[in-house]
């Protein structure tokens, strides 16, 4: 996974962030570990609906914003619609 | 704002709930307090109604459970989920269930139940997550001192009336809605002008109320902190009329209009608010200027316009005899004061930006202060 430019993401971030996209984003779980997948286009725009949601900067990727805010409790309700 | 796909909404403006279990962070009354609040602060905006029952299917099912708990969305642990709730409908749906890992408290530390409860319900009538970080519905916990997010954002209260409509206006009994925007002028302590709403003592420190806003001073920091009101009780309105310290109990009564709150600590009571009538003022009394209490004798005197009433703590009663004419009883005072103070020995009564210092065993004033000579101005 790409993360263009952005501080490396150790393997915990990656799974929270897979996790927390899966249950509050509708997220299509992979068999393939998130950090691994070859198309990133998916999550990607999966973290950019996030964080318009969320009001962050959309970056596409997990900035130190994104991945503070998503070890802040929250609801349990998805963000999403189901 | 937005709604859940649909628009669920209740077909009924009354509205039952049940309390199932407890959580064992938090005694149960204060569990009951918590939601009894949570839901009045949806109540105050809306034609909606609410009222518990203790067996059988309410149409909100609230409870705590930890882990997989009977529905797909199992609870984590601590942190992460706190709780979730679903859309109005039949069975579960409009049910709350709150996640019993967490440290559930009525204060900032741990997570606090009546923001989220408040929260919650709000999915439960109908309302999803709301893309504004200042509102109630924001999917993310805050609680922060500095920040009115624990009040209805105009954002929350035009959703759930998207749903419901406003609350009657013929109400009589309509409380003012909380809102934080646009946001009011913040007062400043050394304002030369600055008034004080009300003023009362809790648990040894002085309080002092403008506005949304409060100054904290203790006796181990000179120096005042300044609050807002929602930060330490969610659910009381601003702009209050008076407050007094019945310290016999440990309690603090805050008025404001023809209504009455107990809290205790940063806790508000179950029960409130109640009519200041119950206190035994005649109908023609529409709200309270000042109260303050006075331990030594557990009496409570009551400041409205150019007169005043004395309340027996002990019986909980109104004494006989009143209400008599402030300037009789206390000379140099004038009618109409915002707020009094008994300390030291002396009444402080409060009126615009002066402070008149009255000792009670002389019957005179012996000095006139600036009202926010307390705050070290």
């Amino acid at each position: 996974y790409p993360l263009h430019g952005a501080v490396r993401q150790d393997h915990s971030t990656m799974d929270l962030a897979q996790q927390y996209l899966e249950k509050y984003y509708n997220f299509r779980k992979n068999e393939k570990q998130f950090y691994k997948r070859k198309d990133s286009s998916s999550v990607v725009k999966k973290i950019q609906e996030m964080q318009k949601f969320l009001g962050l900067e959309i970056t596409g990727e997990l900035d130190s914003n994104t991945v503070e805010l998503m070890h802040k409790p929250r609801c349990g309700v998805p963000d999403v619609g189901g | 704002f937005s709604t859940f796909p649909g628009s669920p909404k209740w077909r009924k403006n009354h509205i039952s709930y049940r309390i199932v279990n407890y959580t064992l962070d938090l005694p149960k009354e204060s569990v009951d307090s918590a939601i009894e609040r949570a839901l009045k602060v949806w109540e105050e905006v809306t034609p909606l109604t609410f009222s518990r029952i203790s067996e059988g299917e309410a149409d909100i099912m609230i409870s705590f459970a930890v882990g997989e708990h009977g529905d797909f969305y199992p609870f984590d642990g601590v942190g992460q989920s706190l709780a979730h709730a679903y859309p109005p409908g039949p069975g579960f749906y409009g049910d709350a269930h709150f996640d019993d890992d967490e440290k559930w408290s009525l204060g900032p530390s741990g997570t606090n139940l009546f923001l989220v409860a408040a929260h919650e319900l709000g999915h439960s009538l109908g309302l999803f997550h709301s893309n504004n970080k200042e509102s109630l519905m924001y999917p993310v916990y805050r609680f922060s001192t500095s920040q009115a997010n624990i009040r209805l954002s105009q954002d929350d209260i035009e959703g759930i009336q998207s749903l419901y409509g406003a609350r009657p206006s013929s109400d009589a009994t309509v409380v003012p809605v909380p809102s934080i925007s646009p946001k009011p002028e913040t007062p400043v302590k050394c304002d030369p002008a600055l008034s004080f709403d009300a003023v009362t003592m809790l648990r040894g420190e002085f309080l002092f109320f403008k506005d949304r806003h409060f100054w904290r001073r203790t006796q181990w920091n000179p120096e005042p902190e300044f609050h807002l009101i929602s930060a330490f009780w969610p659910s009381l309105p601003s702009g209050l009329d008076a407050a007094y310290e019945a310290n016999n109990k440990d309690r603090v009564l805050i008025f404001k209009g023809s209504q009455f709150w107990a809290v205790r600590g940063n806790e508000v009571q179950a029960g409130y608010p109640k009519g200041i009538h119950t206190l035994g003022f005649p109908p023609t009394v529409k709200k309270i200027d000042a109260a303050v209490f006075e331990k030594e004798k557990k009496k409570t005197y009551f400041f409205v316009g150019d007169k005043y009433w004395r309340f027996d703590e002990t019986r909980q009663l109104m004494d006989k005899g009143f209400p008599r004419l402030i300037t009789d009883d206390f000379p140099g005072i004038e009618p109409q004061v915002d707020a009094v103070l008994h300390a030291f020995g002396f009444f402080y009564f409060f009126r615009g930006s002066s402070q008149f210092e009255f000792d009670p065993n002389a019957r005179t004033v012996t000095h006139t202060l600036k009202s926010n000579s307390w705050l070290l101005c």
